[in-house]
């Protein structure tokens, strides 16, 4: 474990934290994809399935029990949940997200470390991760106006996999067997997909305006 | 293989 990784999981952590206050606090998910939420209740399940197979450590049990669990709390939340189910933008919320599923999962069947079922769904999970984010991007441009709980939510989603990279460099000049290039690609990938939300949340933050991205 | 080791990472 190095700080770079323990910053990226505790920023993963943070952004989960915010959503659920969100939730919470304000009883409406508007502003909140349900597809991006899908996607990534989807990306966790197919990551941790050695949850009860391969024992690494309790902070790695925990953290991965923690994230399947807010993921289809969130997912149960703004599906059935009487009252915040109705301030769900279901008619903005409209990518095809079924689309990454397939051509995600697709491209783990031909690009991974092992031809075996474990190994093709942690290069899936690895590969949806990095599309996950954008049915969220797609609705905040079109819903216009960004709620600040809901901005730095999308904030720290993208700042976390950016620390993973910085943990990637470090364990890559630190380990001499190191080499995780699915995750390493799939990462900058993931990080560069929230470039222009980064630029425009700076603009916000230096101007002290409202986040507002471009239609 | 050395890919299973390196599964430390959530």
């Amino acid at each position: 474990m190095n700080i770079f990784r323990l910053a990226g999981d505790m920023t993963h952590l943070l952004s989960i934290i915010v959503l659920l206050l969100k939730i919470y606090a304000t009883k409406s998910c508007s502003g909140i994809s349900l597809k991006t939420q899908e996607l990534y209740a989807l990306v966790f399940l197919a990551r941790y399935l050695d949850l009860f197979t391969d024992f690494i450590s309790v902070y790695n049990t925990i953290m991965k029990v923690v994230f399947i669990a807010s993921s289809l709390a969130i997912v149960w939340c703004m599906r059935l949940h009487p009252l915040v189910k109705r301030s769900y933008d279901k008619e903005l919320d409209t990518f095809r997200h079924y689309f990454l599923i397939g051509g995600t999962f697709v491209l783990a069947l031909v690009l991974n470390e092992k031809f075996t079922l474990q190994e093709i769904l942690w290069a899936f999970s690895i590969y949806l991760e990095a599309v996950a984010i954008l049915p969220q991007l797609v609705l905040l441009q079109r819903s216009g106006n960004v709620d600040n709980l809901t901005g730095q939510y999308v904030f720290f989603l993208g700042a976390y996999r950016a620390f993973y990279i910085l943990n990637w460099i470090y364990r890559y000049l630190t380990e001499p067997r190191f080499t995780r290039w699915i995750a390493c690609v799939s990462g900058i990938v993931q990080t560069g997909i929230y470039a222009d939300f980064f630029y425009y949340y700076f603009i916000s933050w230096k101007n002290n305006s409202k986040l507002k991205l471009p239609a | 293989n050395d890919s299973a080791d390196f599964k430390d990472e959530l």
